[in-house]
């Protein structure tokens, strides 16, 4: 994240690889089930043995015995509708759920989300100087509506596409940032209505922040937890 | 610290059986069951049952006749390395193989007999040196390695060309499906076994790699390395690389699609141009040290592609990769990078949401043929014809009983796949329609909260 500042996002779990290596972020929707980017993964019917979430602290490299990290395998994936680039992943048990480790609504089927709402991203990817490294990162950053956003896309961006964050240089996601959460403060409760996916470099002045719309999904995502 | 387990084979989940067959199970580790099989002459192998923590001591292996390999989950088969191999390790005096015939083709005369020549190599007064049958042997330490007398009247004995195990599998490119029998380094050093943590603790257990065939101690290269290596039995040598030699001719990787306008799967057989990161860093070349210095070099890794700063995956990662030209990031992905439509042609088209297609593609988007709607298997389906009387889920045709967004779909008949979309696209001039909840009614349940509070730092504290 650029220019962010350390703080706490309970459902924003680090997906390490086989190595133990941190690469994607996630977001912890159900105990045992997490949303992410179908681009960290080489496919969807790929072997998941050795991966692992890691969830609980704001560490990017928590030691083995830290007390509050929880690492639990992923035991599959599913991918997401044609054009989505979601990937919904399942893990070997459920999380503990406590202070440092929740879950973050989903918003209802087809929500579009006002223009102006507050919401933060979050992720142990590249700060690029303009952070700390060690830890999570938060950036807070309003929504823009698709009409105000597609001035700066050439009306590229699509319905299933949310824009957030703002048109200055050096501000927003980042490597490794990729597949974290937009989390938006609404009905008193933080709702996972973006996903971070990777766009063309860091905090490009004039280009803000583009995210897959959750809304678009949920239907998707609550079959594939309850079937 | 080598392990007695070092001089067996093992087979996951499966247990070796032969007909009217029974010996004394004990109750054991699996070291101490390896170093009794090792102790006792007539054992070939054992049958380990994890839950019981006993073992079957057997007096032949899998490559004989007679016996059964049967799957078993909570047994593991370990078989002496010597019985397995059809190769040799030094002059292969444990050469323990099947080989019966000389190199010129001449069948091996039974160690038993002395006809048609006579000789004093007899299994009963050397009963340590595996004189088997007819099998080729190494009872006398030969330079040529396993011999036998042949039952040519003409040809007393001759050496019966066994390769050795460092030269019978060659390695194409760096070796990363190498999957021979070397288990020593290139300083003769025994390779620790790969599910066993000591003396050096590491990341590589076999369950985690199940592609990498990472068996036994047997050299392997699982990380991208320049060549296969393993850890050693040696406390003080972690890792050291083994002695095997390359192929002749072209090397080029085997089973990878090569692409360029976009990456499959995790990328290794991409050959595009693309030369900056997802954050539009621009990438170091791979034949340069600066600003990162590193071993993936084109000489190193001449398989990969690895020409210019072009983003490649030359080591497995998840996607291709450079070294970037910022001093402060080492590696990132390229993750702008398209990734290749695997889906298969649709074969049909929908309107609205599908829920009134009645078709009769029965495939999903990946090929994979759809189960029956009236079936429990593989997978037991929660929507049935019965449950949806009115959706026309007939045979195993794609359909939309739930009315789900997306289009039709289907279980699958592939065991890990459950369900999926289907191979149908929609119909052009017709938009998809989402259902969408009343937002004002919407109320969240227990998720979405957590304590604002400040960030402690740890660091200071």
């Amino acid at each position: 994240i650029l220019r962010g500042t350390p703080g706490n996002s309970p459902w924003t779990v680090s997906l390490r690889n086989r190595e133990g290596k941190h690469f994607c972020g996630g977001s912890l929707v159900r105990r045992n089930w997490i949303i992410s980017m179908k681009q960290c993964f080489s496919s969807c019917y790929a072997e998941f043995r050795g991966y692992e979430a890691w969830m609980g602290t704001i560490l990017k490299d928590p030691r083995s015995d830290d007390p509050d990290k929880q690492a639990i395998p992923i035991r599959r994936a599913v991918c997401g509708p044609k054009h989505s680039n979601l990937i919904m992943l399942e893990l070997e048990r459920p999380a503990t759920l406590n202070s440092r480790v929740a879950l973050i609504c989903l918003p209802p089927q087809g929500y579009i989300v006002p223009e102006g709402t507050s919401c933060e991203i979050a992720g142990w990817g590249e700060t690029q100087g303009t952070g700390r490294d060690d830890v999570l990162n938060i950036l807070v950053m309003p929504v823009i509506s698709n009409n105000v956003c597609n001035r700066y896309y050439r009306g590229r961006l699509a319905e299933t596409e949310i824009c957030a964050g703002t048109v200055l240089r050096g501000f927003g996601a980042c490597e490794r940032d990729y597949g974290g959460p937009l989390a938006c403060f609404t009905h008193s409760c933080w709702v996972l209505e973006g996903v971070i996916i990777p766009r063309r470099g860091c905090g490009r002045p004039n280009h803000p922040g583009i995210f897959v719309r959750v809304a678009m999904y949920v239907d998707w995502i609550k079959k594939v937890i309850e079937l | 610290q080598r392990s007695p387990l070092n001089d067996y084979h093992r087979s996951k989940g499966v247990q070796l059986v032969r007909p009217s067959y029974w010996t004394q199970e004990m109750p054991f580790s699996e070291e101490d069951c390896a170093i009794h099989c090792t102790r006792t002459l007539s054992c070939r192998a054992f049958n380990y049952n994890l839950q019981s923590k006993q073992c079957q001591m057997l007096d032949w292996t899998s490559q004989e006749t007679g016996t059964e390999r049967q799957r078993h989950n909570h047994v593991d088969l370990y078989e002496k390395k010597d019985y397995m191999r059809e190769c040799i390790v030094n002059k292969g005096v444990t050469y323990r193989g099947y080989r019966y015939i000389t190199k010129s083709g001449k069948m091996c005369q039974h160690w038993s007999s002395n006809v048609p020549h006579e000789h004093r190599n007899s299994p009963s007064q050397f009963p340590r040196k595996g004189l088997d049958l007819n099998y080729c042997r190494n009872p006398d330490n030969d330079e040529n390695g396993p011999w036998c007398y042949t039952t040519d009247w003409h040809t007393r004995l001759e050496d019966c060309g066994i390769k050795r195990c460092d030269e019978m599998e060659c390695l194409m490119c760096n070796g990363e499906d190498y999957s021979g029998f070397v288990d020593h380094t290139e300083s003769g050093r025994e390779c620790q076994r790969w599910d066993l943590s000591y003396p050096h603790g590491h990341n590589y257990q076999p369950e985690k790699y199940p592609e990498k065939n990472l068996d036994n101690n047997y050299c392997r290269n699982p990380d991208g390395s320049r060549r296969p290596w393993c850890y050693t039995t040696d406390p003080a040598v972690e890792r050291e690389y083994c002695n095997i030699r390359k192929c002749d001719g072209e090397h080029r990787l085997n089973d990878v699609e090569i692409t360029k306008t976009c990456f499959k799967h995790n990328g290794v057989g991409y050959r595009g141009t693309i030369n900056q990161t997802s954050a539009r860093t621009p990438c170091q070349r791979w034949d340069k040290q600066f600003p990162h210095k590193h071993e993936f070099t084109p000489e190193n890794y001449s398989c990969k592609g690895l020409e210019e700063n072009y983003c490649r995956n030359p080591d497995g990662s998840e996607a291709p990769w450079c070294f970037t030209k910022d001093r402060g990031v080492r590696t990132a992905f390229c993750f702008q990078l398209e990734r290749c439509n695997d889906d298969i042609e649709p074969e049909d088209c929908y309107t609205g949401n599908g829920t009134t297609y009645r078709g009769f593609v029965s495939k999903t988007r990946k090929g994979i043929p759809c189960q029956m709607w009236n079936t429990n298997s593989p997978h037991r389906p929660r929507v049935t014809p019965q449950t949806h009387p009115n959706a026309g889920l007939l045979k195993n045709y794609c359909r939309n009983p739930d009315g789900d967004s997306h289009g039709p779909w289907c279980y699958t008949s592939d065991p890990k796949v459950q369900w999926d979309y289907c191979a149908i696209r929609t119909c052009n001039g017709h938009a998809k329609s989402t259902n969408k909840e009343d937002p004002a009614s919407v109320e969240f349940e227990s998720c979405g909260r957590r304590e604002d509070r400040p960030v402690e730092n740890k660091k200071s504290r």
